[in-house]
């Protein structure tokens, strides 16, 4: 099985 | 006060339906550059992001440096839905009114001396602006190719499986599926098409990796076939999220970042 992974590590602070 | 007209409504129409695709409402950002739109979808898995620059329109005017437009998708398309084809269509917000906040829609005919008018109005509403943003990354593996084929594999890979599994090498890229009835494989290569060079399939891959992905995600970014008719997928590895690109003149487009599975 594969786990989804999410954006919310990805981003930066502005 | 902003204006800005668009002799194609139907290219505008494209992008608020991707857009709303994944997401419900997001702030329209409109800057004397041009229109920037961004949200993340609910489950945090895809991101996109729209550029429409000031030279995209036919006509474009924002007097604010920063003006921030809490838009629902969902209505804006309702709306731009009513507009004819052949009409000219005018977005318009004064922020002098206190009382009202929305967003005017104006579509135009022209009938000789005399023009068709429709109007709508959009009633805005506050969306917190995102406090992140995107970092700079740099792409190790490229591929392009016809949006249409991308389409097509992720909509009969969509009737089997909601997950495909993307295997980008040197020289091709295999898109498969499984479940307990069956399982679809599909190869695509390189290819130059010297009478259509829109046909060709291109691909720079350094690193080669392996990735899954949320199969109606893929599908919902194909549907963009008229905002381009190639797609850009750029990719690092299968922990880092993958751009999806389809660009449009003067700079402008839409883009998702999306975000893969990872096999335990």
């Amino acid at each position: 099985m594969s786990k989804q992974q999410t954006l919310a590590s990805f981003f930066k602070p502005k | 006060m902003l204006e800005c007209k668009l002799q194609e409504p139907k290219v505008f129409r494209s992008v608020v339906e991707a857009m709303s695709e994944h997401i419900k409402e997001c702030n329209f950002e409109f800057t004397r550059e041009g229109l920037k739109m961004q949200a993340l979808d609910s489950s945090h898995i895809a991101f996109t992001f729209v550029t429409l620059s000031a030279t995209w329109w036919n006509e474009y005017r924002c007097d604010d440096e920063a003006l921030l437009l809490g838009v629902n998708l969902e209505t804006l398309l309702k709306i731009l839905k009513c507009g004819p084809d052949n009409s000219l269509l005018a977005l318009s917000y004064e922020n002098d009114d206190d009382e009202v906040s929305e967003l005017k829609v104006k579509f135009e005919v022209d009938r000789g001396e005399k023009k068709d008018v429709a109007e709508f109005a959009l009633k805005l509403t506050h969306i917190d602006p995102m406090e992140e943003e995107v970092p700079e990354l740099t792409w190790t593996n490229e591929l392009e190719m016809p949006t249409q084929e991308l389409f097509r594999i992720a909509r009969d890979i969509s009737l089997f499986s909601e997950i495909m599994v993307l295997e980008f090498d040197k020289d091709k890229l295999r898109i498969s599926c499984s479940s307990k009835e069956s399982t679809a494989d599909y190869l695509v290569h390189p290819f130059e098409d010297s009478t259509n060079a829109s046909n060709s399939v291109r691909m720079n891959i350094e690193a080669p990796f392996k990735v899954s992905l949320t199969t109606h995600y893929v599908l919902s970014f194909a549907k963009n076939k008229n905002i381009n008719e190639r797609v850009v997928i750029k990719m690092i590895d299968a922990e880092t999220p993958l751009m999806f690109s389809f660009s449009m003149k003067e700079g402008s487009g839409i883009c998702y970042y999306i975000a893969g599975r990872l096999t335990d």
